[in-house]
């Protein structure tokens, strides 16, 4: 059975889809049958890997309308890495279940016929707390937080744990696997004194491998590549590669 | 009459917040009178101005119920500058009006009764395309887009172009002021290439002042302060600045 990653985050623009793309590459050329999911109608994961929207395919949302399907919505993107595509249609998901009952498990639903064929699934999700980041964490077995080291989004991360919470509720045994702190900077002091805050108050939740700033990653964005095929000798790609072992060291 | 400024884009973490408090901050200075309104239940606009959004007061939720109670809303900044503030609670709104017939000018009728006092009434809301958004832009006579020399931020535009002429079907002389370039870092040639292709799409509604990444604009919103009032001879304070000559110059 898969473990599924929630990478969850209401701050806007903190590394979620990067991580998941980045991360997620890493671990699959680690030997980890990995399974990424868009659930942004945005659908940043999606064009990330070079993958158009707008062309007509099977997405996430014809997996959640129907979990038979979710197998046919699988998209090969490299050995041992797959890919539930997203597309703006997404975005009527929201509303379209406001009355279903199992409104908060479609996602849960829709990834069960698949999750025995992987070892990992990463779930991307929007920047807020509603019905995608609900979902994510229903299906999720641990969820995993990036951590920009800005003051905003570490102010967020005490309403995303009331969210987590509730989201116990209906999922006892969601585990938060960890904090990685993302668009280092060491030039700045700010990045110094959001670490030091966040490793005081969250011990060894937090990785000790962060993601620096680094430009190659949007860059690796527009070839549709992971920052790893970009540039491996770049500081994110050498990044990346070192927290997917250290996720492997802790059980992923 | 005020000009309403909706500052908007479904892409997180590009700057609307920083936009709409360190522009208005320099807009006030200026002369103009301004009116801050922040329409995101994260509130960072209200903490970005070291307001504690747990504390109990009348918030723009407040305002939404009833457009009589708007003026007892406000928070008298600096001279010519004042806030209305948001807390958690207003995630509610989304929802509390999904039936309502006024649903999308709920926002336009709270301002109605203060707009009078006001030059520029400038509106930050949650990096999604929803509720607050379209409110944003209802209520707006004009809109200012924060662009991020990121490729995800520049590929969200065509979708936010979509939702602007829908929602000109009810406010139809909505008005795009123009885009903003943000976080523009002359380091790298990401930066280079996405302006180089927004000036050439959008010809002169790109400001020519640019926001440059600096530090000293997530560091002055630890302290409550416009990043000009933190450290007025940093890079970010000094763009803003220009920037708000800039829009003073083309009417604003
Ligand atoms: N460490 C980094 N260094 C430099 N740029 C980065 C880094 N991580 C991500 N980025 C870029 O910053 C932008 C924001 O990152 P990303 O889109 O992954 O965040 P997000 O949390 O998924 O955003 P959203 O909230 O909009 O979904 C993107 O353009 C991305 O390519
Ligand atoms: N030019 C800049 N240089 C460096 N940091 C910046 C700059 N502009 C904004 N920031 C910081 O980057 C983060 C994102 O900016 P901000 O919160 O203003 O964006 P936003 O679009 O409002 O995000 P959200 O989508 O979450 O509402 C904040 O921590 C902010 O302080
Ligand atoms: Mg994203
Ligand atoms: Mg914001």
């Amino acid at each position: 059975m898969a473990r599924i990653f929630g990478v969850v985050s209401q701050k806007g623009g903190v590394g979620k889809t990067s991580l998941v793309q980045n991360l997620g590459a890493e671990l699959a050329l680690a030997g980890r049958r990995v399974l990424q999911v868009d659930l942004d109608p945005q659908s940043n994961l999606t064009v990330g890997w070079g993958i158009d929207p707008v062309e007509e395919r099977l997405t996430v949302y014809d997996a959640l309308e129907n979990p038979q399907q979710t197998a046919n919505t699988i998209i090969g993107l490299r050995d041992n890495l797959d890919l539930i595509p997203a597309d703006l249609d997404l975005a009527a998901a929201e509303l379209a279940y406001i009355n279903a009952i199992d409104r908060n498990h479609k996602l849960k639903k829709a990834l069960t016929p698949v999750a025995d064929y992987y070892d990992i699934i990463m779930i991307d999700a929007p920047p807020s707390l509603g019905f995608f980041t609900v979902n994510s964490l229903a299906a999720a077995s641990d969820i995993l937080i990036p951590l920009q080291v800005h003051p905003y989004a570490y102010k967020a991360i005490n309403q995303l744990f009331i969210i987590i919470d509730q989201v116990r509720e209906i999922n006892p045994d969601l585990n938060l696997f960890g904090l990685i702190l993302t668009m280092w900077d060491q030039r700045n002091s700010l990045t110094g004194a959001i670490e030091q805050e966040a490793r005081r108050r969250f011990e060894d939740l937090v990785f000790s491998n962060v993601i620096p700033i680094n430009v190659r990653i949007p860059e690796a964005t527009l070839e549709g590549l992971s920052v790893g095929e970009y540039e491996s000798s770049s500081s994110g790609a050498k990044a990346y590669k070192a927290l997917a072992q250290e996720m492997i060291h802790y059980g992923a």
